[in-house]
């Protein structure tokens, strides 16, 4: 039988791994595409990350040593309807960066929406996707936030489908004041006037869109201290 | 002085041994995703100083050994890691966030006096 490590043993490597105690998820999480691609090469070439510049990912074009998935911690907020548009889906995204350390720089902050299958490219101009800042952290509360700046809906080829925001700007903004941090007001509106049956599948296929909604922020980070200037040069 | 031959063995001179780190031998397998487990080797083996030249040795660990042999109070030279390579592990930590961190360091590729 194997005996287990004494616990100021493993709490000396959760340090070195960065966590303070032993995580206990309830469940894994979904593993993005991109994080598992990294893994599953390094798996099937062990010996070749050897020679590369460890604080160079490049799967995504960067330096970073460390990519974060930060789940969405927001809420769903009662839709309104307006004159000409309809909203389908309100919800405030909300992303706790406080895992990312004082010394870590930030070189990507994505936010990927995945809407679920047959959604949002199948009703095409029907169905229209706003993002927007939220501006003060008060507004969180029932209440409808005051949305701030609205983003330009940024879509990437993916494999997956999914949307993809560039919010680095954003981020940074965040990580350097944290109170800032409100989160992100998303709305899925539906243009125009329609008859009674066609409102009713649309209103089935937003009930649709509440349930598969997943969003979530991949933030890649650099320890200066762990990687070097030099060290791609040196390699 | 004449310098004493050396008892080891073959098989008991430093040299790379199999070590896999199986994550659910430590329980870790519940919060680390990938991978599994990964072979990190260990070094183990005795650093003679008539072999120090030939088993990867450092000038200092030959420095050790000529002194172990005149004076066998000094220890003799110890089978460490000369070479090693980094994993990337992929886990979750208890705010439910799925990180991909790099850790160098972690496989034992060669061993040395």
């Amino acid at each position: 039988a194997l005996g287990q490590p004494s616990q100021c043993q493993e709490h000396v490597f959760l340090q070195f791994l960065g966590l303070d105690k032993v995580p206990s998820p309830p469940k894994f999480q979904p593993v993005p595409y991109i994080l598992r691609k990294i893994i599953q090469d390094q798996a099937a070439a062990p010996s070749a990350g050897v020679s590369e510049d460890l604080c160079y990912l490049k799967e995504l074009g960067v330096r970073g040593n460390v990519l974060r998935l930060l789940p969405d911690q927001g809420f769903f907020l009662n839709s309104k309807k307006h004159s000409q548009t309809s909203s389908c889906l309100q919800k405030l995204l909300y992303f706790n960066l406080s895992a990312v350390k004082e010394k870590d720089q930030l070189t990507i902050a994505q936010l990927g929406l995945d809407l679920g299958p047959s959604t949002y490219y199948d009703l095409g101009p029907e169905l229209e996707l706003a993002l927007s800042l939220v501006q003060k952290a008060s507004v969180w509360g029932k209440s409808i936030p005051k949305p701030g700046k609205l983003f330009a809906l940024q879509s990437v080829p993916w494999p997956q489908g999914a949307l993809r925001f560039n919010l680095l700007d954003v981020a940074k903004d965040w990580y350097i004041n944290p109170q800032k941090n409100a989160g992100l007001f998303l709305e899925i509106l539906v243009k125009g006037d329609r008859d009674v049956e066609v409102n009713f599948q649309l209103e089935d296929t937003c009930a649709k869109l509440r349930r598969s909604l997943h969003a979530s922020l991949l933030v890649v980070t650099l320890n200066p201290e762990q990687c070097h200037p030099s060290s791609r040069k040196r390699r | 002085a004449a310098i004493p031959v050396p008892k080891a063995s073959c098989k008991n001179l430093c040299h790379r041994h199999q070590l896999f780190i199986n994550f659910r031998d430590l329980g870790w397998h519940k919060w680390i995703i990938a991978p599994k487990g990964f072979m990190a080797n260990y070094c183990h083996g005795e650093c003679p100083f008539s072999l120090t030249t030939s088993l990867n040795s450092s000038n200092y660990a030959f420095m050790q050994a000529l002194m172990n042999a005149v004076d066998p109070e000094i220890p003799q030279a110890v089978c460490v890691p000369t070479k090693l390579s980094p994993i990337s592990m992929l886990y979750q930590d208890n705010d439910d966030n799925v990180i991909l961190r790099h850790y160098e360091d972690m496989v034992v590729d060669e061993c040395g006096c």
